[in-house]
């Protein structure tokens, strides 16, 4: 059975996208089949991997109105072994449409988890919020990956996510783990990154990755050119950080 | 009368608090009398100025909800001519609860329109989210202030944030303008933040400000310090284009 995996933190830009692509195009590098599932109305998934959406192609929204199946609307991007399940604009109106419908978190999971036979992994790029599509997502998955900025107003975060997660755990996915905590843009120059890093290290101890993903320009470009980082600066340590990312979450189990 | 400022672009971690607190400080230490109101549930605007917020001081929740008066909520900061509306984590469920609420969207603009007579600007820190709060941040503005990072996905989010405000402008608040567009993070050594100028200067032509902001440590330092940029570090880049930047929206008037 697949392993399906929610990326969230409801901070903003602390790297959910860009860990959701990166960490996705890596696992399939080492032959997984991998699907990624963005659920943020920004559908910022679909353009760092260099896909137009058009308006008539079936998406999450359809998925989670019970208009459409995912087979409908998974579709192969141009990275080996990486499906997508891309966004469309209405997909910022799930919310208050399925405002009185009951069991409306587990829209989601009812669509992932038959899928789970036929993926090793599959990757949910959360929003930055606590809305119900966040909630989707940790309700759908057996796991969450966390990323942190190595800035200051991540560490502030922590403490609301932690609490939301735990929700979670108490009512509608008692099976939720912690995949683990990921630090991500670390610029080994400033005293900011080394205390975020040893302040986040004590707080979830063995839960953090031992992989840390530094800022470069490079990971910063490659959206702009569609391409996932391993494929467009395979020898950059950003590349090299997400592979080994990837290596540790296989080992993981 | 005050000018009432939204500060918003849904897209995460693109400047918004950050702007929010160096901007409204900027313009204090003109002699300006300015009021920082919070309407993101992670209140990283009370953190940036080293408040802590205890669990019974009223807040943004309580104004929202029709429970306090604004000036319950008013805090004096340890900036001189600066003050604050906190926020406190009840606000993630303000949503929720207005939801059958009639002009539910207009409750923040009953709020602070009276305070305008108090303060010459009220600046409106928004969540990262086309939501309920920034629609009432966006209903309580004169204009609204729209952080760009100088990065891919920052483009992206341009279309939707501005389909959002002529929707706001065609019904909730007729007299909504733009105050201007502000580039972010600008590494002036990257190609990507020249062309993400370049793209923007284009797409809004004389509505983006002069002012550029440069990505440098100390501006990502100062919240941990609990201090304004022009405060932490006044003879610094940071600092400089945010005295520059209150200078420009002083004499637009
Ligand atoms: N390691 C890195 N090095 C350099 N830039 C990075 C890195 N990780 C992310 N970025 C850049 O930082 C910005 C924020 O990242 P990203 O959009 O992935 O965050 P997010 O958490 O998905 O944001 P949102 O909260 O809006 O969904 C993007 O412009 C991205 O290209
Ligand atoms: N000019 C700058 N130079 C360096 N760092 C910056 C700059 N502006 C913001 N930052 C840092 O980038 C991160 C994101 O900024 P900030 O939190 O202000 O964005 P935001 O849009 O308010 O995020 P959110 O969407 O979560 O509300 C913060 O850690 C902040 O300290
Ligand atoms: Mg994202
Ligand atoms: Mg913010």
């Amino acid at each position: 059975m697949g392993k399906i995996i929610a990326v969230s933190n409801q901070k903003g830009g602390v790297g959910k996208t860009t860990t959701s692509i990166n960490l996705a195009s890596a696992l399939a590098s080492f032959g997984k089949r991998v699907l990624l599932a963005d659920i943020d109305a920004q559908g910022n998934s679909c353009s760092g991997l260099g896909m137009t959406i058009s308006e008539d192609q079936t998406s999450m929204y359809e998925i989670l109105m019970d208009e459409a199946t995912p087979q409908d609307a998974i579709i192969s991007t141009p990275v080996p072994n990486l499906d997508l399940i891309p966004v469309n604009p209405h997909l910022a109106g799930v919310s208050v449409e399925l405002t009185s419908v009951t069991e409306r978190e587990f829209r989601l999971r009812k669509a992932l988890r038959p899928l789970a036979t036929e993926y090793d992994f599959i990757i949910i790029d959360c929003p930055p919020a606590l809305d119900l599509l966040t909630l989707n997502g940790l309700t759908a998955a057996d796991s969450v990956l966390i990323p942190i900025q190595c800035e200051y107003y991540a560490l502030e975060g922590m403490v609301k996510l932690m609490k939301t997660v735990g929700l979670v755990q108490n009512s509608l996915n008692p099976e939720l783990a912690i995949e683990g905590v990921l630090l991500t843009m670390y610029d080994s120059r400033t005293n900011l990154s080394n205390q975020v890093v040893e302040e986040v290290t004590s707080y979830f101890k063995d839960k953090v990755f031992q992989t840390i993903i530094p800022r470069t320009v490079k990971i910063s470009e490659a959206p702009s050119h569609g391409i996932p980082i391993d494929k467009y600066d395979p020898s950059g340590a950003g590349a090299r950080s997400y592979i080994k990312l990837a290596e540790e979450l296989i080992n993981n189990g």
